[in-house]
């Protein structure tokens, strides 16, 4: 929709993300019980029931979100911390999937250690202690700006889309991106895709140095910054691929 | 994945967490929400 | 219940309660989910034109009792129409009315939002004459790449693309914001028809029947050259001078790929001074 695909939209979308924000040290400022490994395994086994649901791209990341500004602001006990990613996961399907996932079904994916009565008044608190502000932007919300201002082609585009919207995800699953802005990490996510697939085009746009310092200037931060979030990303996808080899 | 939640002491917990929180927002509208009435006097003057 | 507050900021404030029969297994219902997100991702930037949201509680009994505190409006403008003079509203009134209502959708679309069902009694109109848009339970967050339903919007103000279940985008509200534009002149509904098909006719009756690659190719109903009536809008609305008339027809273009966006609207010539 060329309405929705324009500057002014993007400049909104840069000024309204900080609202959505985790605080980037609740481990050490607010939760007792739960360490960062944790958080890693349950957005691992979060990351698998959406994979396996066929949710939209978007419901994983927006579930993390979710999850991570919850507990920025409440300390929570650890054997709790499954029912939250379920609750978070519960909301965001709402959010996103035109038929959302149901409770019955969450819990099944608990292996039946949480009840559906939980659920439900997990989800009320949940959306008071993020009053009721449940349309985050993520970071997919700024992948189509920038692909769309790339000299590529349309099936490349689509190929990019999908290694981009990879590594958002990934992203999601790793502490250190907590309180990254989504439009660094979707920057990120696109210049790693694109280097990824070793893209070349006519003009010189896509190589390295060009590339980060062109996005860097469209969601307005350091160029250097914009590349060591980058650099984190491709060596966050080593990691994972090395582990799942060794899998 | 971090050990079995008490369902007891979840629920009531739970429940415990969400009254306070309909609590403080009675108060702060001086409005009565479960029983859809207002509690006089405070910040609003309110009319059916 | 409405109330006014007695200390600074000294505003109207009233009671939307909503019982929503739920079956225990789906919790809070998505629409009401994702209506209170929206508004609450908007009100961050404290938009005249767009209704305020304050407060939300929610209480499970057997059902669930949903209680929204909004910023209260003394009307709708369904109301405010049909109170209208039968001399009908000035061209001030009208290009004030249809300034703020433009603001209001280009914020929306500005923010990813498709309202979806925009119609006067979801328009609301203060005692001062602030338009403020409302009633979102349809509107969601709009990307292009989740498919939208097509329950959209209320019949008489619904645009072609939509009548014709093809995919749409944020100019279903401009095709409604037209129809309103129209209204203000006419002070009753421009397309008013009791089934999707009749809607359809009334519209190329109206405007005209569109070039035949205009019409969704994937499209429920089959292009019929018959349709074409022999009335055109200026006919239907005598009284519009050449700016308004080439505004109206710039919103109820059949094409949305063609129709003009909110913000191009307020640039636009009826608007100037």
């Amino acid at each position: 929709d060329a309405n929705l695909l324009n500057d002014r939209v993007l400049q909104t979308m840069l000024k309204a993300e900080d609202n959505y924000l985790p605080s980037a040290n609740y481990f050490k400022c607010v939760q007792k019980d739960i360490v960062p490994y944790m958080r890693r395994i349950v957005a691992t086994w979060m990351l698998e029931v959406c994979e396996e649901q066929k949710c939209e791209e978007e419901v994983f990341p927006l579930a993390m979100n979710y999850l991570d500004r919850f507990l920025s602001v409440e300390p929570t006990k650890k054997s709790r911390l499954q029912l939250l990613g379920a609750t978070c996961m519960f909301l965001a399907s709402k959010m996103k999937e035109t038929i959302p996932l149901t409770a019955e079904k969450l819990c099944i994916y608990t292996d039946n250690s949480i009840r559906p009565s939980e659920l439900l008044q997990m989800e009320l608190l949940t959306l008071n202690k993020l009053k009721w502000d449940l349309a985050s932007v993520t970071p997919h919300d700024f992948i189509e700006h920038f692909l769309s201002k790339l000299p590529i082609h349309q099936e490349t585009k689509q190929i990019l889309r999908k290694h981009a919207q990879t590594f958002v995800a990934l992203c999601a699953t790793d502490v250190k991106f907590i309180a990254s802005p989504p439009s660094m990490v979707a920057a990120g996510s696109v210049a790693a895709a694109v280097q990824g697939l070793h893209l070349k085009s006519t003009d010189s746009i896509l190589s390295s140095q060009n590339l980060t310092d062109f996005l860097s200037q469209v969601i307005k931060s350091d160029p250097d910054c914009l590349r060591a979030c980058q650099e984190q990303i491709e060596s966050l996808l080593e990691s994972s691929l090395r582990q799942a080899q060794q899998q | 994945l971090f050990g079995m939640p008490n369902h007891e002491e979840l629920q009531r917990e739970l429940s415990e967490r969400l009254r306070e929180i309909e609590e403080a927002k009675s108060d702060k509208w001086n409005f009565d929400f479960a029983a859809h009435r207002p509690l006089p006097p405070g910040r609003y003057k309110w009319e059916p | 219940y409405k109330a006014r507050a007695i200390r600074e900021p000294q505003r109207l404030v009233a009671v939307k309660k909503l019982n929503i029969p739920v079956d225990s297994e789906s919790g809070i219902p998505a629409f009401m989910i994702r209506e209170v997100a929206l508004l609450k991702k908007i009100e961050f930037f404290n938009h005249p034109n767009i209704v305020k949201l304050l407060n939300v509680s929610a209480t499970w009994k057997k059902t669930l009792d949903l209680t929204l505190v909004f910023e209260y409006v003394d009307q709708d403008l369904s109301t405010f129409l049909a109170k209208a003079p039968q001399t009908g509203l000035s061209r001030e009134m009208i290009k004030n009315l249809m300034v703020q209502l433009l603001q209001g959708l280009d914020f929306l679309h500005v923010n990813m939002l498709v309202h979806r069902d925009l119609k006067p009694a979801n328009v609301l109109i203060s005692g001062q004459g602030r338009v403020k848009i409302a009633d979102f339970g349809l509107a969601r967050i709009y990307t292009s790449r989740i498919a939208l339903t097509p329950c959209v919007v209320t019949l008489w103000y619904r645009a072609p693309e939509v009548l014709l279940h093809s995919s749409y985008t944020s100019s279903v509200d401009m095709w409604s914001a037209g129809c309103i534009f129209a209204e203000f002149f006419l002070l009753r509904p421009l397309f008013c028809c009791l089934s999707e098909v009749q809607q359809l006719q009334k519209i190329i009756e109206v405007i005209g029947l569109p070039p035949e690659e205009d019409w969704p190719a994937e499209s429920a109903v089959a292009y019929s050259p018959n349709w074409a009536g022999d009335r055109t809008l200026s006919q239907m609305l005598p009284n519009l001078d050449l700016e308004e008339n080439e505004l109206l027809l710039k919103l109820l273009t059949f094409n949305p790929l063609k129709r003009i966006p909110a913000s191009k609207a307020l640039e636009h010539p009826f608007f100037k001074g």
